[in-house]
């Protein structure tokens, strides 16, 4: 899902 | 990864880096909130609870460690070390935790982008990291000075998010369907409530005085 993409953030 | 992003992370390393540098070598925590210290660590351990789940990559777990590492130190040694707990001015920190933490809970309950306890969590880390700084900027005005290096390392603090806001526009401008509106709307939030600060450590550093933050 696109709120994956968020997770590679710190 | 983009160099707004890079920039980011490198500037909220340094930042807690040079606080712990700070508190290490000189043995003081003088001007320094152990209520927002606590404060990041909590933001910290919720924000990555997926950090043994899910790997992302070698730079996201190392620096996930190293921000959980940090937090957590700048809180044992402030709490438990012999020689730097007693410059803790516990009478002026004295914001209370849970007026910041209960409500950001509650928001991240009610508001969220999928109703998982992870998900929660992170939400909960979001808003809390916005709110953070508070108890570090009361005490700030309640002590009236600031010396460098607990203003530069709140000043460094403010720039990563500043940084991080516009790795959000260049992901939005470059990534289809990058939204996350609660991450964004609680950046710029986060960086809002620095503004004035900064506002005053620019002025103070422009006319070469010493910071005075108005009561």
């Amino acid at each position: 899902s696109s709120n994956k993409d968020l997770k590679d953030e710190l | 990864m983009n160099i707004f992003r890079l920039a980011g992370d490198m500037t909220h390393l340094f930042s807690v880096l040079v606080l712990l540098l700070k508190i290490h070598t000189i043995k003081s925590c003088a001007g320094i909130s152990l209520k927002t210290q606590e404060l990041y660590a909590l933001v910290f351990t919720t924000r990555y609870l997926d950090i043994f789940t899910d790997f992302i990559s070698l730079y996201n777990t190392v620096m996930k460690l190293i921000f959980l590492g940090s937090s957590f130190s700048i809180v044992w040694y402030i709490r438990r070390h012999k020689i730097v707990r007693r410059s803790y001015d516990k009478d002026q920190d004295t914001f209370r935790h849970y007026f910041l933490v209960i409500p950001c809970l509650v928001l991240a309950v009610f508001i969220n982008h999928k109703f998982t306890f992870k998900e929660v969590m992170w939400t909960f880390s979001l808003y809390l990291e916005a709110v953070a700084i508070l108890p570090q900027l009361v005490l700030l005005q309640r002590t009236r000075n600031i010396d460098n290096l607990t203003g530069q390392y709140v000043f460094l603090l403010g720039a990563y998010r500043a940084l991080y806001i516009l790795n959000w526009i260049y992901r939005h401008f470059t990534e289809p369907h990058y939204v996350h509106w609660i991450t964004w709307i609680a950046g710029v939030v986060q960086t809002l409530l620095y503004a004035d600060f900064f506002y005053y450590y620019f002025q103070s550093w422009k006319n070469n005085e010493k910071l005075q933050l108005p009561a």
